[in-house]
C-alpha cells in the first residue's frame, strides 16, 4: 500500500493543492485515500474544510501516542479521509526533543493502523502526507513513513538550488531510518508556459534529475487557487478545468509509475 | 536603528524578494542596510550572490557564539551587507533546544555588533532580516531581535488563515521577550489585479486588518522573478521595471511610517 510524501522545503511551490487534487483524482476512482496533513498551518485541513482544530491531530498522535484511527476524518469528496493538522504542530521540535526514535513516531503509528484497518477489511490503498516547507521533524517523520517521495516544485530560479540539499536528505533518512524510500518524481507545477523563465528551468531539471522529472505539468489557473476558498478539491469545484484535467493526468501518471491498475 | 523581521509561515509569499529589493531600495539612496538569512533554503544569500557558504555564517553566530562581525559580508549592490545562511540551519532546532534563552541569541548578537560599530562609526543604519517559512525557533530569534514585524502575503485563500496564528505569535513575543515589537505592515506581493480572487482577498484584509494594510503593492511580474537568477536586485537587473516601481514607493511609504528623513 504506497504511502507518498510531498515535500519540498521551498515554500509555495503546490505541495497542498498537490495533496488534495492528486487525493481527490484518486479517491474519485473507487480508492480509499488517506491524507496525513503534517503542516502547522494546516493548510490541507481547510483546503478541505474540516477546519474544526478538534483534538485529537497529527500534533497529540505523534506527541501523545493517541492512535491514529482516533484522528482518522471522513471528508465530503469521495473516496477521501483526512488526519488534520493544528496549529500545535508549530511547537512539535521542542515537543519531541527528547524523544527517542523522534523521526519515526509516524510510521509506527500509520503501521499500527493499516494492520488494524486490514484486519476490518477497510484500510485505505494509498496514503499522502503534506509536508510542511522545511526539513525538520515533521518532514524527516514523512520521509521515514513514506516509500516514496514526490517534490512539487516551481518553474522558477530558487527551484534548481533547494533540489540538491532535499535529495541529499532523501539519501540519508533512506540509508539510516528507511531503506525503502525512493524518488517517485519531480512535478513541475505553477506552470507558466508563456515566460522564459519557465522554459529555462525546466530544461535545467531535465539536464541535472533526468527522468526523475515526470511527465505530467500543472499549469498555473487561477481556479486552483480559488478551489480552496470553497473547501473543494478542483473536481468539486471546477470539473472541466485546466487543473482537473493535469490532475487527472498526474494520477494516470502515477498509477503507471505505482504499478496500481 | 531599525530592526525589521520580514515574515510569513506561509511559504513563498515575497519574504526573500522583498528583503532583497526593499534593502537595495534603502540602500542606494546612501543608507548602510545590514540583511540577516535566517533560511536554512539561503535564498537571500543565492538572490544576491554570495552563495558560496564560507563559515562562519548565521547558524555558526547563532550555534557557536561567533561575532556577528566576523560573519558580514559586503555585497556589489550600493549600501547593503549581509550575513549568509548555510544549509545548516535545518539543524538549529535541534542544535539549540537545550539552550537557555535560545530565542535571544539573535538580538545579543546584534546588540553586540551595533555598539561595536557605532564606536568605529560605521554602523548600519538598518537591519532587515529574512525568515524561513515557519514560526519556530529562527523565527522567533528574529522576533525578539527586531521591533518591527513586516509581513509580505500573497492576495489568496491561505493568506487569511495564516493571519491570525502570525500576529498571536508576534503578541506573546512582545508581551514575554521584546516589548518594543510592533507591526509595522502587511503588504500584499505577487498581486495579479486581473483576478478576482485577489480583490477578494484584498477587500478582507482591509476589513479584518484595517490600517495595518500597507498602502503599496507589489505586482506579480517576471522580472522580480528574473533578478535572483543574475544574483541582482531588481534596480540592478531591470530600473525601469514595474517590480523596481513597487520597491521604490515601498521604500518611500516605510521611511514614512519609520519616521526616517
Ligand atoms: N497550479 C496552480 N495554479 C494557480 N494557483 C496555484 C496552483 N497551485 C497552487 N496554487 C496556489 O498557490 C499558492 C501556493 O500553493 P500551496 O499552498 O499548495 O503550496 P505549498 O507548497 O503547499 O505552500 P507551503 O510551502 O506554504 O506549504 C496557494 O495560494 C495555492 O492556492
Ligand atoms: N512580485 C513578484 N512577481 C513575480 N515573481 C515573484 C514576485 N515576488 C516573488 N516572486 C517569485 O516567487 C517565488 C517566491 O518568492 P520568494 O522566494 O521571495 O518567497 P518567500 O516567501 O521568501 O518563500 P519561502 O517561504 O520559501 O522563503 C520566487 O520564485 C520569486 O522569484
Ligand atoms: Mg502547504
Ligand atoms: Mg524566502
Amino acid at each position: 500500500m504506497p504511502r507518498i510524501a510531498i515535500l519540498n522545503q521551498k515554500g509555495g511551490v503546490g505541495k497542498t493543492t498537490t495533496a488534495a487534487n492528486l487525493g481527490a483524482a484518486l479517491g474519485k476512482t473507487g480508492r480509499r485515500v488517506l491524507l496525513v496533513d503534517l503542516d502547522a498551518q494546516a493548510n490541507l485541513t481547510l483546503h478541505l474544510s474540516a477546519g474544526d482544530f478538534e483534538e485529537p491531530s497529527a500534533f497529540e498522535v505523534l506527541v501523545d501516542g493517541r492512535p491514529l484511527r482516533e484522528a482518522v476524518r471522513a471528508l465530503a469528496e469521495p473516496g477521501l479521509a483526512l488526519v488534520p493538522a493544528s496549529p500545535d504542530l508549530s511547537g512539535i521540535e521542542q515537543a519531541l526533543s527528547g524523544t527517542i526514535g523522534r523521526e519515526l513516531l509516524l510510521r509506527d503509528a500509520l503501521e499500527a493502523y493499516e494492520t488494524e484497518a486490514a484486519r476490518r477489511g477497510e484500510g485505505p490503498d494509498l496514503v499522502l502526507l503534506d509536508c510542511p516547507p522545511s526539513l525538520g521533524v515533521l518532514s524527516l517523520n514523512a520521509l521515514a513513513a513514506a516509500d516514496q517521495v514526490l517534490v512539487p516544485l516551481q518553474t522558477e530560479f530558487f527551484a534548481l538550488q533547494g533540489m540538491a540539499q532535499l535529495l541529499e536528505v532523501v539519501r540519508l533518512v533512506a540509508r539510516r531510518l528507511n531503506p525503502r524510500l525512493t524518488v517517485l518524481g519531480i512535478l513541475p507545477c505553477l506552470v507558466d508556459a508563456r515566460t522564459n523563465l519557465s522554459a529555462e528551468v525546466l530544461g535545467e531539471l531535465r539536464e541535472h534529475f533526468g527522468d526523475l522529472l515526470l511527465e505530467s505539468r500543472i499549469r498555473k489557473t487561477v481556479k486552483l487557487a480559488e478551489a480552496p476558498g470553497f473547501g473543494r478539491s478542483i473536481f468539486a469545484y471546477a470539473p472541466d478545468s485546466k487543473g482537473a484535467e493535469d490532475y487527472e493526468a498526474l494520477a494516470r501518471e502515477l498509477r503507471g509509475r505505482l504499478g496500481l491498475r
